[in-house]
């Protein structure tokens, strides 16, 4: 754990009455290692040890706990800087219906946390929400939503149409007509270097007003979280990220890649395959979860 | 007109950084990057001393750690071979069971059945129907909903029909689900029974963009069955699955293919010497 081998590096500055850059050398030098082994990319540790750095050296070593919990409480406190101190909210208070609009990478949890999101703006939010699928092309996917939309008892709109635009006008037609106050668009999952697939979303937002758009992240996603977040956020655009498989033991070190790249909030998270494993993001849960 | 190697610090800690970036490991990245050090002293060359020279001395070390002899796909010499493949969700087993159909079909001409034994997951079933009817191979599933029991009846069905490889599609499961690897090794347990020894080929198939998680997986899958390779999927994307050097070095496993697509073609062997030049694209 990152705290444990703080504190031990920390004995260091015992007796000491100023943190400074040798005393608490060793310190970050764990520290870097920590958040390589977290998955936390390598340009992001660097920017985040620096900061630790500046906001320690120089600080006199307070006497009232150990040093290591003062560092600790640092290295806290710069992770939450760049995580966010509060939970936002998903943008959807407009006139109905809302469109979210779900897209990441392959495999990363678009489709069963579209479903999830759906019962959760229904149960918790009592909000009247339907889906839809705009992936076109993995097998047996829009059966996938649809069998997630029975389960949770939210509103479905069946395909109209072999193209994924007019999928997404189609539907937003209908979700209207059909009086929903919310549709959630699955899209396919794609690669950020797939220019035709990113083209894809654009068109779909120049078509139809995505009041907020999602990405879908693994938290077992490596060093490249940090360019794909990017470049989903500047050629698509973003209103926020949620992360997937935080049941697992992966350290989820891509969240904060992704939130220093974009600076677009963390919302939500999913703990487990089941339609009721999602949660509002916070912060100082995954700081403390990066900590390890 | 031989000149002694001389490498400096920026230089090191360049390529260094390149082996994170594509998510090797630190652990392994120190380790590689000591023995090539190590490596250059008292070396001398005829060759131009430059970044590509260093380049390649470095492919060269981590390809040997990657190579192997047993990096194909074993078949069961006398009767029915039967795969398992297995991995965490969303890491591309039920598409690379499609392509291995293909690929075994289309180069090897043995009669293929692919199973499904995902009773969970919403439209499992259907998704590696659609693989089948693309494949044109035997397709099995049934009603019940253990995955232990449906292995059992699609080899009593393969054994009617001929079948000479059955791969065995399970469902997405987290290394840390005890129930789940618990479940996973009982299908290998049923399978044992059966045909008297454990699947020919027991593969783990992780994600290609995944970072250091992938080997806590292998650590977990590892312990619950008799693992005989890994398949690395995602490779079209920007990750490089840097991973795979400890994967096959530290765990001890062959990575015997990679998926580059998302289609029935984009399978293919896994070679170090592709691999390990990749890793610096
Ligand atoms: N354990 C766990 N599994 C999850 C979670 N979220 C999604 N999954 C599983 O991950 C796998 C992939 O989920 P999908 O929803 O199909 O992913 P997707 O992004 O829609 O995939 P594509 O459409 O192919 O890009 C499935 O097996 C899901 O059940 C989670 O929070 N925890
Ligand atoms: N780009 C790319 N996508 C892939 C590759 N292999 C699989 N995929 C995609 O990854 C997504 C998940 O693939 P699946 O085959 O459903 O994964 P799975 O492991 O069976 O998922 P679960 O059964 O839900 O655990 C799909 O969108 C696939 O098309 C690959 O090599 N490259
Ligand atoms: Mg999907
Ligand atoms: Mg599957």
């Amino acid at each position: 754990k990152i705290t444990d081998k703080i504190t031990s590096s920390f004995k260091k500055l015992r007796g000491h009455s100023v943190i400074t850059d040798k005393n608490i050398d060793e310190a970050l030098k764990e520290i870097r290692l920590g958040l390589l082994e977290a998955d936390v990319n390598y340009k992001v540790v660097k920017s985040l040890v620096d900061s630790i750095k500046e906001a320690s050296v120089g600080k006199e070593v307070l006497k009232s706990v150990s040093p290591g919990e003062q560092f600790t409480k640092i290295f806290n406190d710069e992770l939450i800087k760049i995580l966010g101190s509060e939970t936002e909210y998903l943008n959807i208070k407009v006139s109905p219906p809302a469109v979210i609009m779900m897209v990441g990478l392959q495999g990363s949890g678009k489709t069963t946390t579209a479903a999830k999101l759906s019962k959760y703006l229904k149960e918790k939010e009592k909000r009247n929400p339907c889906m839809v699928s705009a992936d076109i092309y993995r097998p047996a996917a829009i059966e996938q939503l649809k069998i997630l939309s029975n389960q949770v008892k939210v509103g479905f709109i069946e395909n109209s149409s072999q193209d994924v635009i007019e999928i997404c006008k189609n539907a937003f037609k209908s979700a209207y007509n059909q009086g929903y106050d919310t549709l959630i668009i699955d899209t396919a999952g794609r690669l950020q270097i797939d220019d035709s697939m990113i083209q894809e979303l654009k068109s779909i937002k120049s078509e139809v007003t995505i009041h907020e758009t999602l990405l879908i992240i693994d938290s077992m996603l490596g060093q490249e979280a940090i360019n794909v977040a990017k470049t989903f956020n500047d050629e698509v655009g973003i209103e926020g990220i949620a992360l997937t498989k935080l049941d697992g033991d992966a350290r989820g070190g891509a969240a904060l890649s992704a939130k220093f790249i974009t600076n677009k909030p963390i919302k939500f998270y999913g703990s487990g395959e089941k339609m009721d494993a999602l949660d509002i993001f916070h912060p100082d849960r995954m700081a403390s979860r990066i900590l390890g | 007109n031989r000149k002694k190697v001389v490498i400096d610090d920026n230089t090191v800690n360049e390529l260094q950084e390149a082996l994170i970036l594509s998510d090797v490991s630190f652990n392994s990245s120190e380790r590689i990057i000591k023995k090539f050090k190590d490596g250059l002293k008292n070396q001398e060359t005829e060759e131009e001393v430059n970044n590509e020279f260093f380049l390649g001395i470095l492919q060269k070390e981590i390809s040997a750690m990657l190579d192997r002899d047993d990096l194909n796909i074993n078949f069961e010499p006398g009767g029915l071979s039967v795969f398992i493949i297995s991995g965490v969700n969303g890491s591309g087993k039920t598409t690379t069971i499609g392509k291995l159909a293909n690929l075994i079909v289309s180069e090897i001409g043995k009669k293929v059945m692919i199973v499904a034994a995902d009773t969970f997951r919403a439209a499992a079933i259907s998704q590696l129907e659609v693989w089948a009817k693309r494949v044109g191979v035997e397709f099995f599933s049934n009603e019940s909903k253990d995955p232990s029991s449906v292995v059992y009846s699609a080899i009593e069905e393969a054994e009617k029909k001929d079948v000479e490889v059955i791969i065995i599609d399970t469902a997405g499961r987290l290394g840390t689900n005890n129930d789940l690897m618990m479940e996973l090794s009982k299908i290998e347990n049923v399978i044992k029974k059966q045909m008297g020894k454990g699947p020919i080929e027991n593969l783990l198939v992780l994600d290609g963009t995944s970072g250091q998680n992938a080997l806590s997986q292998i650590e977990k899958f590892k312990k619950s069955i008799n693992l005989t390779g890994i398949v690395i999927t995602k490779l079209d994307s920007t990750s490089k699955a840097g991973f795979a050097i400890s994967a096959s070095y530290d765990y001890d496993l062959p990575i015997k293919l990679i998926g580059v697509g998302e289609t029935l073609h984009d399978l293919l062997p896994f070679v170090p010497d592709d691999f390990s030049k990749a890793l610096f694209d």
